[in-house]
């Protein structure tokens, strides 16, 4: 048990940080993940700190809304490395999110899809659905209550996306 | 491994038996507030034996559709989840709430919740990990965590 | 006090569900306040249900992120008539709606800072910072560490808003 | 009665003496992400008198610009709110922190902090029952409140 445990730590604290820079698109950031007792990481706490792009080290808790949006992702995807789910389901995860980091998270999460893993998003966001292979639209219907439809589209190999979706 | 579609029968805003999917690599919902895109996520959670409470509701019974404003439109609700493999070849995770009470189902034929969480940590999906569901609202907290809690959480994985 | 806690409450509650109506823009949707014990209200608990529109009365929980998020924003501004502060300032209350919710939520607070109140809110979305008097641009210098430095743009008179901001 | 602008010196991201403002009815903050338009709030709530909890620090001292890297600039930081009635007539209401000590001003006349809280109130400016501040992240849970909580909240504003 312990030996598994180690083990899984010393993997995702390596990949963390290669995720991290992937997803700020920039080298110069870093995840790191530290154990309070590194000889015995089970029996202590684990600590998770990120140096944002243009920042220094600093605790989590003194980041913005947007950039521990970022370092919440960082960490599910290097934890995910480890123990790969078939799929992700995120939502809403872009909410606190400028339209230049929207865009770096799209692309890595497409890139993240094509190579590992099956990724549905829940997003309000164009820059979200437009990098997607499918596009399911929910949409309300009346009766006696609200009643959920869904559309769904197909934008796998279509090139006349933005048609499309306007 | 992959998530083809999710059959959903009076669960939540989604009335009567409908499909939702099907599903490719990188796949996108969207639709206005309120309408249902949430519902979604919580049909896939109560699939892979989420409790009541990280789906919204504080009974089961609550899952059921036109619950929410006191006329359940049926006694049950049901997702089911359609895994294909390599080959194409399915399998199918199915979750039945009667009032209270959940069935769980593999290929149509009845288990129990023990077998169910078994034959999903088969093909990856540890529920108890939360390795693969970011509800709405959340993600920064994950970044927040105490530390034993982190700890708690690595050890679940590994 | 008594009196003064029934007057409130009163107040409150008529005034919260024309705030809701006008913010869905919609004359069906409802805002309902009710005290546990009517007769007493400071000695109960009160419970704040909303119709959202297309809806039927259900309880809060069951409501979705976007439309609990319009529901909260009634009932401060409700307060708010009660109570006067001489502004408000809103940080990011905009992450979980939709392009339409946006829309009537950024009219809404329009109106409001017309007839009741200055109001300062922090958004990442064009359909907010197009309708305001003023907009302050945040941006990041870098020596030791990163620092904060502001722009100030006059839209007030400035017919060719689209233009100045992208 | 307005707020007209804002006078930081050493808060957080806010180096030196900065003029933030001035402010008209309708005022929109944008910027990037990290890039502290929450500070301009923080700055805000802090010479309204909110602890330090609510500032998103532990100790007061780590408002002061410098200090999230273990590097203050200084020893004090500094926020002043101008407020301007109907006829231009200006009010100075300024909090100013050194080390975890805060001390309060207005039109820069040194005032314990019960004198500076009723003055505010005179504006309508009531720091506890939170009427004007909507901080980041939490506006769905004003809607969530239990029945005891809003309760208590209608007593604070009446
Ligand atoms: N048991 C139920 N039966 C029928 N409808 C229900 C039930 N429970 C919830 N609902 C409906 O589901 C709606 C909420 O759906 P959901 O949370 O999925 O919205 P959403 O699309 O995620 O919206 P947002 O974009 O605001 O997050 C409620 O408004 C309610 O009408
Ligand atoms: N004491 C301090 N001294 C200097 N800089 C600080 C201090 N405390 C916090 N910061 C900086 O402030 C940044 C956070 O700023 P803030 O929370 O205002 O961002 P924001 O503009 O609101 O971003 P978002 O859009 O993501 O919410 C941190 O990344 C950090 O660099
Ligand atoms: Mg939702
Ligand atoms: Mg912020």
């Amino acid at each position: 048990r312990i030996h598994l445990f180690s083990k899984c730590f010393e993997h995702v604290s390596v990949v963390i940080d290669q995720i991290y820079k992937r997803l700020c698109r920039n080298s110069s950031a870093q995840a790191i993940l530290s154990a309070d007792n590194p000889d015995e990481p089970y029996l202590s706490g684990i600590n998770y700190n990120c140096v944002a792009p243009g920042k220094r080290f600093m605790s989590m808790e003194n980041l913005s809304g947007g950039e521990k949006a970022i370092a919440a992702l960082a960490l599910l995807f290097a934890i995910h490395s480890f123990c790969p789910a078939p799929f992700f389901i995120l939502d809403e995860v872009d909410a606190a999110l400028d339209n230049s980091n929207i865009g770096k998270v799209a692309r890595f999460i497409r890139e993240e899809s094509m190579e590992n893993m099956q990724i549905i998003v829940i997003s309000l966001k164009e820059e979200f659905f437009s990098k997607s292979d499918a596009l399911l639209g929910v949409y309300s219907d009346f009766d006696v209550c609200m009643v959920s439809r869904i559309l769904s589209l197909d934008l796998y190999l279509r090139t006349d996306r933005q048609l499309l979706i306007f | 491994v992959y998530l083809k579609q999710i059959d959903v029968e009076n669960f939540k805003s989604w009335r009567g038996t409908q499909v939702i999917g099907p599903f490719m690599r990188f796949n996108c919902i969207i639709g206005t507030n309120g309408s249902g895109k949430s519902n979604v996520m919580d049909a896939l959670s109560f699939a892979m034996g989420e409790r009541a409470a990280s789906l919204r509701v504080r009974h089961l019974r609550d899952l059921i559709h036109g619950a929410h404003i006191g006329q359940p439109v049926s006694a049950t609700a049901r997702v089911a989840m359609r895994y294909h493999d390599d080959e194409d070849r399915e399998t199918v995770f199915c979750r039945r709430v009667s009032g209270n009470a959940s069935e769980y189902f593999i290929n149509d034929i009845h288990v129990t919740l023990t077998k169910y969480m078994e034959e999903l940590e088969k093909i990856g999906i540890v529920t108890k990990a939360k390795n693969c569901l970011v509800f709405q609202g959340t993600v920064e907290s994950i970044a927040l965590k105490d530390p034993k809690e982190r700890t708690k959480m690595f050890e679940c994985i590994s």
